[in-house]
């Protein structure tokens, strides 16, 4: 799966 | 962003700024691991390239460039204060930087969603993160007598973890594209490295005595 979302947290 | 992602932010902030102010009054790092604090400024390094290559909302930026701030500016502290830097004690923190280093950045380079720079980096910063805390957790452990503030930044530090999974849980339900194992994987099994540490806090505090974790 393609990963998304995450990069915005910290 | 949720309850929990923000709790775990500020909760985070809050830890850092905890660990800084207490170096900045009292003038001393006893306690303190300089290994996991040089650990972190490079988690934060290698994680935040992004801040030149993308931007997501000032909320982000901000933060990034605090924790960056504070991370180098708590190694400033212990490596060149002339008062801190007395205070630290070199001979109980002896964990080896390229003991975790090194493991980190090979499965990086095994075991990441894209082979680029960024994205090599981004996954090492958060396998790197996951094990930072042990040269901490090591010296709480041979120091025996743990001050309150010490123990207050690794409470927050567990915290943080913590909360951060709930994050997860919720943005897994709400969020239909939000996948992210390797995230998953390295966070959880951070906050696992807490568990002893939480378990003797959380007995201290009930049973209102010193923290001290058994030899």
């Amino acid at each position: 799966a393609e990963e998304s979302g995450v990069k915005d947290e910290l | 962003m949720n309850i929990f992602r923000l709790a775990g932010d500020m909760t985070h902030l809050v830890s850092v700024l905890v660990l800084l102010l207490k170096i900045h009054t009292i003038k001393s790092c006893a306690g303190i691991s300089l290994k996991t604090q040089e650990l972190y400024a490079l988690v934060f390094t290698t994680r935040y390239l992004d801040l030149f290559t993308d931007y997501i909302s000032l909320y982000n930026t901000v933060m990034k460039l605090i924790f960056l701030g504070s991370s180098f500016s708590i190694v400033w502290y212990i490596r060149r204060h002339k008062i801190v830097r007395r205070s630290y004690d070199k001979d109980q923190d002896t964990f080896r930087h390229y003991f975790i280093v090194l493991p980190c950045l090979v499965l990086a380079l095994l075991i990441h969603h894209k082979f680029t720079f960024k994205e090599v980096m981004w996954t090492f910063s958060l396998y790197l993160e996951a094990v930072a805390i042990l040269p901490q957790l090591v010296l709480l452990q041979r120091t025996r007598n743990i001050d309150n503030l010490t123990g207050q930044y690794v409470f927050l530090l567990g915290a943080y973890r913590a909360l951060y999974i709930l994050n997860w849980i919720y943005r897994h339900y709400t969020e239909p594209h939000y996948v992210h194992w390797i995230t998953w994987i390295a966070g959880i099994v951070q906050t696992l490295l807490y568990a002893d540490f939480f378990y003797y806090y959380f007995q201290s505090w009930k049973n209102n005595v010193k923290l001290q974790l058994p030899a």
